[in-house]
């Protein structure tokens, strides 16, 4: 564990805690990509898998509690408890287009050909693309709300730190994970043009376009 | 080794 791995799990966590309070305080997940959650969702149950076959530590294993637990909570309060406010007809993301080409290619490019690495693979590759729903829907609407954006730079902020991580993982411990760091370099660079409007804009909602 | 960074990392 270093200082980049464990500011990068917080802000993580943030994100994710952000996205469930605004939507329960507001009673509304107006905004907000369902599409996007409901791939985040498949991207903790696909990657955790694990919990059941290792343990590493305490804080491993309730940080994967806890993304899984509140990862699904977003989705059921998105498409069952505040359906009503979804803005479906603005999340209008093709997710097949991204989900079939992830599967593929964690099918042909990845460490080992067995069920639980191609899954974990297929976390990894999903992960770096799931946000696009949510960017797209920000993008066909043209606006995102204060609290949305600083969910989304606290998501941007932990795949940033998690290159750093990587850096000095290379360095200090000798190992490296070639399919990681490709897919959170592609992830990062999603965030980039969204972390540049967000710094000049402040941080307030703004007017967001490709 | 790869093994660590599969199950340590989220």
């Amino acid at each position: 564990m270093n200082i980049f791995r464990l500011i990068g799990d917080l802000s993580h966590l943030a994100a994710i805690i952000i996205l469930l309070l605004k939507i329960w305080k507001s009673r509304s997940c107006a905004g907000i990509s369902g599409k996007s959650q409901i791939l985040f969702a498949i991207v903790f149950t696909t990657r955790y898998l694990d919990l059941l076959t290792s343990f590493i530590s305490l804080y491993n294993t309730c940080m994967k509690v806890i993304y899984i637990g509140c990862a699904y909570a977003t989705v059921y309060l998105i498409y069952m408890k505040f359906r009503a406010t979804y803005d479906g007809n603005h999340d209008s993301f093709r997710v097949e287009f991204l989900v079939v080409p992830v599967g593929g290619l964690a099918v042909l490019i990845n460490h080992d050909f067995s069920f639980l690495e191609i899954l974990w693979t297929f976390s990894i590759y999903l992960e770096s693309v799931a946000i696009l729903p949510q960017l797209f829907m920000i993008s066909k609407t043209g606006e995102a709300e204060t609290i949305t954006t600083h969910y989304l730079f606290c998501l941007g902020l932990y795949r940033a730190l998690y290159l750093f991580n990587w850096i000095w993982r290379f360095y200090f411990e000798g190992f490296f994970d070639m399919i990681a760091i490709v897919a959170g370099v592609v992830q990062t660079v999603l965030y980039c043009d969204f972390f540049y409007l967000y710094v000049t804009k402040d941080g307030k909602g703004y007017r967001f376009s490709i | 080794s790869l093994e660590p960074m599969r199950h340590d990392e989220l």
